[in-house]
C-alpha cells in the first residue's frame, strides 16, 4: 500500500 | 483547545505577541502539525509587552484547567523571564477564586515553515459530519482516501473485514452555515490519510460547527476549525504510492 510521508518531505525548517 | 490537542502534541511553545497567542507543534512521528492562533480579540483584556515563548507540557496543563468551572473567567499571567504561568479561575458570581502556578519548560522546538497553498480543493462541512465519517471509517480501515470532484467528496476506506465509503455532494442549510456542505475546486483531487490522525483532529469539533478540509495533490491535507477570534488547523502529511 501507499506509504506514510514525513511532513519534512513537504514544509522545510525556519 | 488544549483538550483537542493534547494527544497530538505534549510539549508546546506558546507564543505570545502583540496579535496574541499561537502555537505551532508537531506530533512525534513529524506526520501531523498543529497551528493555533488566539487572536487579542479572543481575552480582554490582553496585554503582552515583550514577544515570549511559554513552554508549557499540556498534561500538565490540562490537570489545572479541569480545575476550572465551564463558565469561569480565566486570567493567565505570566511575568518577564519567567519560571511559571499563572492561572486565576473566577466563577461568574465571583463568589471563589482559585489560583494555580504551573512550572514552564525551555522547550527547543523545530519550527517549519508552511508555504501559501493554493488548494485544488476546499471543502467545507459540519464537523460533527467529518468526525462520524472518520470514525466510522475508522473502525473498517487504517487508511482514507479523500476523493473531491465536481460531484461531491467521497471518503472510501478498505481493511480485512470488507470496504466501505461515504459520499457527500454539496447541499446548502438556510437556517444554519454551519451545517451547509460545499465544495471548490479548481482540479479534481485524491488523497489517502491515515484515520488515526483524522480521528485525533476531530477531537477540536467542539470547538467550531464546522470544519475545512484544504486539499491538493501530493500535499499536506489542512484540516481547520475556525474560533471566534482565531483558528486551529492541522496538517496531516498524505501516504503515497512508490
Amino acid at each position: 500500500g501507499p506509504k506514510q510521508r514525513s511532513l519534512f518531505t513537504f514544509f522545510q525548517k525556519v | 483547545v488544549v483538550e483537542a490537542i493534547k494527544d497530538l502534541v505534549q510539549d508546546c511553545n506558546f507564543d505570545c505577541n502583540d496579535d496574541g497567542i499561537q502555537l505551532q507543534a508537531m506530533d512525534n512521528s513529524h506526520v501531523a502539525l498543529v497551528s493555533m492562533k488566539l487572536s487579542t480579540g479572543a481575552f480582554s483584556p490582553f496585554r503582552c509587552d515583550r514577544n515570549i515563548a511559554l513552554g508549557i507540557n499540556l498534561n500538565s496543563l490540562m490537570k489545572v484547567l479541569r480545575a476550572a468551572g465551564n463558565d469561569d473567567i480565566l486570567t493567565l499571567k505570566a511575568e518577564d523571564q519567567p519560571d511559571s504561568l499563572n492561572l486565576v479561575f473566577e466563577s461568574p458570581g465571583q463568589d471563589r477564586m482559585s489560583e494555580y502556578d504551573i512550572k514552564l519548560m525551555d522547550i527547543d522546538q523545530e519550527h517549519l515553515g508552511i508555504p501559501e497553498t493554493e488548494y485544488a480543493a476546499t471543502i467545507s462541512l459540519p464537523s460533527a459530519e467529518f468526525q462520524r465519517i472518520c470514525r466510522d471509517l475508522s473502525a473498517l480501515s487504517e487508511s482514507v482516501s479523500i476523493e473531491a470532484s465536481k460531484d461531491g467528496v467521497k471518503f472510501s476506506c478498505s481493511g480485512d473485514i470488507g470496504n466501505g465509503s461515504v459520499t457527500l455532494r454539496p447541499h446548502t442549510n438556510v437556517e444554519d452555515e454551519s451545517k451547509s456542505t460545499s465544495i471548490a475546486l479548481t482540479e479534481p483531487v485524491n488523497l489517502t490519510f491515515s484515520l488515526k490522525y483524522l480521528v485525533n483532529f476531530c477531537k477540536a469539533s467542539s470547538l467550531s460547527g464546522s470544519v475545512q478540509l484544504c486539499l491538493s495533490n501530493e500535499v499536506p491535507l489542512l484540516v481547520e476549525f475556525k474560533m471566534g477570534a482565531g483558528y486551529l488547523r492541522f496538517y496531516l502529511a498524505p501516504k503515497i504510492g512508490d
